[in-house]
C-alpha cells in the first residue's frame, strides 16, 4: 500500500537529524509512486517531484518545523498550487453547459445540480442536448421529475444545436439553465464540432468538464481537447464514493486552469459536495 | 559482457514510464519490473545486441505472458454450452455494460442465435428505457418490470422465458455499482444465486487507470469473473487496464469496445494490445 510506504519514508525523515540528498531521492520516488497510483498525469508527476526535490534541498524548514513536516508542507504546497483551491459556483442568472467523456456522470450530475440550485430558491431549467444516447431524454425527464425541474427536449430530433436554441428561448425566465450534452472524445471531429456549435449558440456562461475519479492518463489530454474547443470554466469530479483517488482531476485542472467546483459522491440527488482541497489531497496521498 | 546495474535501472525506468503512460496500474508495473530485474541480473549480453533491445524484448515477453492467459473463446462457449446459456454483465457505473450487451446481441444474431435480454437495472433513471430502445432496434425480446422491481425476479423470469421458447442465450444487464458499496455488492451476489449464470462478464472502462485493479479484484471476489470486456478503447485510451485486470484476477479479456455502434466490438488480441502499450 503506497500511502504506507510514503508514511514510512516520512518517518525516516522524522528520525534523521537533517535532510540529506539520498533521503530526499528516496522520498521523491515514494511520492512519484503515490501520485502515479492516484492516476496523476506522468509528465505532471515528474515535474512536481522535481520541484519538491529542489525545494526540499534548497529551502530551510520554518522555525520549529521538523524536517519531515518541512517536506510534507512542500508536497502539499505543490499540489494545492496545481489545484488552485476550490471555487464557488455563481448564484446569479446564468447558463451552464456540461461536457465530458462517455459515462462520466454528466446527466446524473445535472439532476444533482438542479436540486442544489432549487434549494437556494433559484428557478432552474434543463435542456436535453444529448441527441445520440438511446433514452437520454427519458433519463433526464425522470431526473427532472425527482428534482421538480422542467426539462426541454425534442426526442427524435438529431440536431442538438436547434434543440438548445429553442430550449433557451423557452427558458428565458429561468435563473439557471443547464445544458446536457452527449459523451464524446477528442478523436470524434463531428462531435467536437457539435459541442463547439452548442457553445457558440448558447453563449453558456459556465462550461463544466465532468470527469470520473477513476480516469487515468487520458484525463489530461482529453481535458486539453475539451478546453481548446469550449474553454472549460470549472471541473466536476464524480464517483469519489468509490476507491479511485482522482488524480485525473489534478491533470484536468492543471491543463485547463479551471478549478474544481463540485464532487459527486454517489448516485442519489443529494450526493453532491463542495470541493475540499485538503481532504482531497490527503485521500490522494493515502 | 555483463550488465551494468546503473544502465539497467535507467533503461527499466524508461520502460516503466511508458507503461504508466499507458494506464498500467503501478502495482502491476512493480511486479513485472521486479520479475524482469531478477531474470536479467547476472545475464550476459551477446555481442552486437544493445541493452535496450534485450530488456525491451524481455519486457514484452513478460507482458505477453500476462495477457495470453487461456483466451476466452466466446463463439466456442456459445456453440458448445447447454441451452439457454445465461450471461450476466457486471461492473462499476458508466463502464459500458448496457451498450456491450447490445453489441453482443447483434453479434449473436449475426451467427443465428436467439436471445432474451433481462433488464435488471431497476434503479437508474432511464435504464430500462435505454435497454428497450436497443431491444427495439435489435428486434430482441426484453424481459422487464417497473422501476424499483426486484432484479432477481426479473432475471428468473427471463431464464424461464428462454427455457419455454427454446432461446439460446439470456443476457442479464445489471446496475452499475461501486465495488466499495457492500450493500450493492451483496445485492449482486443474490442476483447470481437466483439467476445461476453460466458466464459472468466484467465490463471495465479502458479510460480507467489504477482503479481497474481494485474494481476487478472486488468483483472477482464477490461473484467471480469468467472474462472481461474493456470498452471505450477508441477514446485513444492505451488500455493498460487490460493488463492490470488480467494480471490482478488472471482472467482473459474477451472483447474490446471500439465505439458506440453495434459493430464496434472486437475480439481481444494480445499482440495488438502489446503494440498499443509501447506506442
Ligand atoms: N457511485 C456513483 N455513481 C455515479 C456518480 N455520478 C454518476 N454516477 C453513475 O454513473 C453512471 C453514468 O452516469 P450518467 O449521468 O449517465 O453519465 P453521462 O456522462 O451522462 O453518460 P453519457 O451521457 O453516456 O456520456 C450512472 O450509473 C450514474 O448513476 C457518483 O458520483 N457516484
Ligand atoms: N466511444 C465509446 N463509447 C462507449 C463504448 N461503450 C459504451 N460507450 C458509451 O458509454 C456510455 C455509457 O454506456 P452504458 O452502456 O450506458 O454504460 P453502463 O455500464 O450500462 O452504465 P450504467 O448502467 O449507468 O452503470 C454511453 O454513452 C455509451 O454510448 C465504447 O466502446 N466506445
Ligand atoms: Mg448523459
Ligand atoms: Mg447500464
Amino acid at each position: 500500500n503506497l500511502g504506507e510506504s510514503l508514511r514510512n519514508t516520512l518517518k525516516k525523515i522524522a528520525k534523521a537529524s537533517h535532510i540529506d540528498k539520498n533521503l530526499i531521492k528516496e522520498i521523491v520516488r515514494d511520492i512519484q509512486r503515490a501520485l502515479l497510483s492516484a492516476d496523476v498525469n506522468v509528465k505532471l508527476v515528474l515535474k512536481l517531484t522535481k520541484e519538491v526535490e529542489r525545494r526540499a534541498l534548497e529551502e530551510k524548514p520554518l522555525a520549529g518545523m521538523s524536517g519531515r513536516e518541512h517536506v510534507i508542507r512542500i508536497i502539499y504546497d505543490e499540489l494545492v498550487g496545481v489545484l488552485g483551491g476550490a471555487r464557488e459556483v455563481s448564484l446569479k442568472k446564468h447558463v451552464i453547459m456540461m461536457v465530458g467523456l462517455y459515462g462520466q456522470g454528466k446527466t446524473t450530475t445535472i439532476g444533482k445540480l438542479s436540486k442544489f440550485f432549487s434549494k437556494k430558491g433559484l428557478q432552474v431549467g434543463v435542456i436535453a442536448g444529448d441527441v445520440h444516447r438511446p433514452a437520454a431524454y427519458e433519463q433526464l425527464a425522470q431526473l427532472g421529475e425527482q428534482a421538480k425541474v422542467p426539462i426541454y427536449g425534442e426526442p427524435g430530433n438529431k440536431d442538438a444545436v436547434s434543440i438548445v436554441e429553442r430550449g433557451l428561448k423557452k427558458m428565458l425566465k429561468k435563473d439557471i439553465v443547464i445544458i446536457d450534452t452527449s459523451g464524446r472524445h477528442s478523436l470524434e471531429q463531428d462531435l467536437i464540432d457539435e459541442m463547439e456549435n452548442i457553445y457558440k449558440v448558447s453563449k453558456a456562461d459556465e462550461r463544466f468538464l465532468v470527469i470520473d475519479a477513476a480516469v487515468g492518463q487520458q484525463a489530461g489530454p482529453q481535458a486539453k481537447a475539451f478546453h481548446e474547443t469550449v474553454h472549460i470554466t470549472g471541473v466536476i469530479m464524480t464517483k469519489l464514493d468509490g476507491t479511485a483517488k482522482g488524480g485525473g482531476a489534478i491533470s484536468a485542472v492543471s491543463v485547463t486552469k479551471a478549478p474544481i467546483v463540485f464532487i459527486g459522491i454517489g448516485e442519489h440527488m443529494d450526493d453532491l459536495e463542495m470541493f475540499d482541497p485538503p481532504r482531497f489531497i490527503s485521500r490522494l496521498l493515502g | 559482457k555483463k550488465i551494468n546495474k546503473k544502465k539497467l535501472d535507467s533503461v527499466i525506468w524508461e520502460l516503466e514510464i511508458a507503461l504508466y503512460e499507458s494506464d498500467v496500474a503501478t502495482s502491476v508495473v512493480e511486479e513485472i519490473k521486479n520479475k524482469l530485474k531478477s531474470e536479467i541480473e547476472g545475464v550476459r549480453i551477446r555481442r552486437g545486441l544493445s541493452l535496450e533491445k534485450v530488456i525491451t524484448r524481455a519486457l514484452k515477453n513478460a507482458i505477453s505472458n500476462v495477457l495470453a492467459i487461456d483466451p476466452y473463446d466466446f463463439d466456442r462457449v456459445i456453440a458448445e454450452s447447454k441451452r439457454p446459456i445465461i450471461m450476466m454483465f457486471v461492473g462499476v457505473n458508466g463502464t459500458g455494460k448496457t451498450t456491450s450487451i447490445a453489441k453482443i446481441v447483434h453479434r449473436l444474431h449475426k451467427n443465428n442465435y436467439s436471445c432474451v435480454v433481462a433488464a435488471c437495472d431497476t434503479f437508474r433513471a432511464g435504464a430500462i428505457e435505454q435497454l428497450q430502445k436497443h431491444a427495439d432496434k435489435l428486434n430482441v425480446k426484453l424481459v422487464k418490470q417497473g422501476a424499483g422491481a426486484d432484479p432477481a425476479a426479473i432475471a428468473f423470469d427471463a431464464v424461464e422465458h428462454a427455457r419455454a421458447r427454446n432461446k439460446d442465450v439470456v443476457l442479464i444487464d445489471t446496475a452499475g455499482r461501486m465495488h466499495s458499496n457492500a450493500n450493492l455488492m451483496s445485492e449482486m451476489a443474490k442476483l447470481k444465486r437466483v439467476a445461476k449464470p453460466d458466464v459472468i462478464i466484467f465490463v471495465g472502462d479502458a479510460l480507467a487507470g489504477n482503479d481497474a485493479v481494485e474494481q476487478a479484484m472486488k468483483f472477482e471476489e464477490c461473484v467471480g469473473i469468467d472474462a472481461a470486456i474493456l470498452s471505450k478503447i477508441d477514446a485513444d485510451a492505451k488500455g493498460g487496464a487490460a493488463l492490470s485486470i488480467a494480471h490482478a484476477v488472471g482472467k482473459p479479456i474477451m472483447f474490446v469496445g471500439v465505439g458506440q455502434e453495434y459493430k464496434d466490438l472486437q475480439e481481444f488480441n494480445p499482440h495488438w494490445m502489446l503494440k498499443r502499450l509501447f506506442n
